[in-house]
């Protein structure tokens, strides 16, 4: 594993800490949105569906096991506790899941590598995660308040993918990987999607301001 | 020739 690597999945895995550190520290998930987090179990569950059919390392197996257990307890947080739910923006957080995972798997039926079970989930699986943080993102483009912790939060969840576009680089000049444009694309246009938040995360970082993204 | 592809990343 390649340092690009090795540093997305620690940028992402720290974004997922930060967001539940959120959530126990403050019993508040103001500013996040289920619609996103919903869909990241979603794509979860149908990406990881060959930790048990294949095995790769200790290390890759953890980590899937990490990424759908957090998944599912940040949605249980905000469905379920009886304070943290209460915190919830359900009136703003209104994107439609329904509109994201319906083209996506079309799209999967569509343009695949392999048409097998596990290769249709695991290609809609890309395509969903390359949009999911738009709820979010519509989400906090309603907010008048962001805090610290959901800014720097997305921020990671962004440049996990971003860090992945420089292994995927990196991967096709030193093992002899061959183009692969599905994944490819995908994160190209999941971190594409993040480039405004990204600009005004940096600038407020930059200037000590409070962060605001313009509706 | 059944390659892991890129399944090996998460």
């Amino acid at each position: 594993m390649n340092a690009f690597r090795l540093a997305g999945d620690m940028t992402h895995l720290l974004s997922i800490i930060l967001l539940l550190l959120k959530i126990r520290a403050t019993k508040s998930c103001a500013g996040i949105s289920l619609k996103t987090q919903e869909l990241y179990v979603i794509v979860f569950m149908s990406r990881y569906l060959d930790l048990f059919r294949t095995y790769y390392s200790l290390y890759n197996s953890l980590m899937k096991i990490i990424f759908l257990g957090t998944s599912m307890c940040i949605v249980w947080y905000m469905r379920s506790h009886k304070v943290v739910r209460q915190t919830y923006n359900n009136d703003e957080d209104t994107f439609r899941h329904f509109f994201l995972v319906l083209p996506c798997f079309v799209l999967a039926l569509l343009v695949h590598r392999n048409f097998t079970f596990i290769e249709i989930l695991w290609t809609f699986s890309l395509y969903l995660e390359s949009v999911a943080i738009l709820p979010q993102l519509v989400l906090l483009q309603k907010s008048s308040n962001i805090d610290n912790l959901t800014g720097t939060y997305v921020f990671l969840l962004g440049a996990y993918r971003g860090l992945y576009l420089f292994n995927w680089v990196y991967r096709f000049f030193t093992e002899n990987h061959r183009v692969r444009w599905i994944p490819w694309l995908s994160g190209l246009i999941q971190t594409a999607i993040y480039t405004d938040f990204f600009y005004y995360y940096i600038r407020s970082w930059k200037n000590r301001e409070k962060l605001k993204l313009p509706a | 020739n059944v390659e892991p592809e890129l399944h090996d990343e998460l």
